[in-house]
């Protein structure tokens, strides 16, 4: 509906304005939306949407954790993601232009994307859970955090996350950089998921 | 594709669309 795209479209200019504006160097930010199932009356966050701004050494950091068999995966799912969206048949391997190889964060922003939290799960739903936000600075203590989301995002070189609670959702940003905790942020992205503007 | 909700299939598109321009622009 036109409701839902304009909503849509607010929120992918609110996650632009939070990572551009920002001092630090985030990043992605993503908006994970809060329902309520219907079955079991279970509070769910899911995609709500994301925006990807990449960061500054992509090519440095692209081989840290990525063999070849993962980048020949990654690339296959992205022709087959771009078939799906475009309609068009997927390109053999060797007749596609665009096959860059798929970074760490590039991918860790993607599989976000059919990831959701039942209940308080995970970093995001705690920080919706206890309505404050959740900041896990450092590649050592995302990797010993007690979420499987916080885990993954260290394996795929984020250092930092930070989860928001705001009207409706979480927005979680995240960033391969050391980002230490600061009110600056966190009122700024409450100001503007809670304008409704 | 259906199956996809309408929310992922949008910024789908949109990470899609935006990778494309940054690798050509590289």
């Amino acid at each position: 509906s036109s409701t839902a795209c304009f909503n849509q479209e607010t929120l992918q200019y609110r996650l632009q304005a939070v990572i551009e504006g920002a001092r630090e160097s985030w990043t992605y930010a993503i908006f994970w939306q809060s329902s309520v199932d219907a079955a079991t009356g279970a509070s769910l966050l899911a995609w709500g949407d994301g925006y990807y701004r990449g960061c500054d050494d992509d090519k440095r950091k692209l081989r840290g954790a990525s063999t070849a068999a993962d980048q020949e995966h990654r690339k296959r799912v992205l022709r087959e993601l771009n078939s799906l969206i475009s309609g068009a048949p997927p390109p053999a391997a060797d007749e596609d232009a665009v096959d860059e190889e798929v970074t760490d964060t590039e991918w860790f922003f993607l599989v976000s994307m059919a990831q959701s939290f039942v209940d308080g799960a995970g970093l995001p739903g705690h920080a919706l859970l206890t309505a404050s936000a959740a900041w896990v600075a450092g590649a050592d203590r995302l990797a010993s955090a007690a979420c499987e989301r916080a885990r993954q995002a260290q394996a795929f070189g984020i250092q930092t996350m930070a989860c928001i609670p705001v009207g409706g959702g979480v927005v979680e940003l995240g960033s391969t950089g050391l980002i230490y905790h600061n009110a600056e942020i966190t009122g700024k992205v409450r100001a503007l998921f809670t304008s409704g503007t | 594709s259906r199956a996809v909700p309408q929310a992922r299939k949008a910024s789908l598109a949109r990470f899609l669309e935006k990778r494309k321009e940054r690798v050509t622009s590289a």
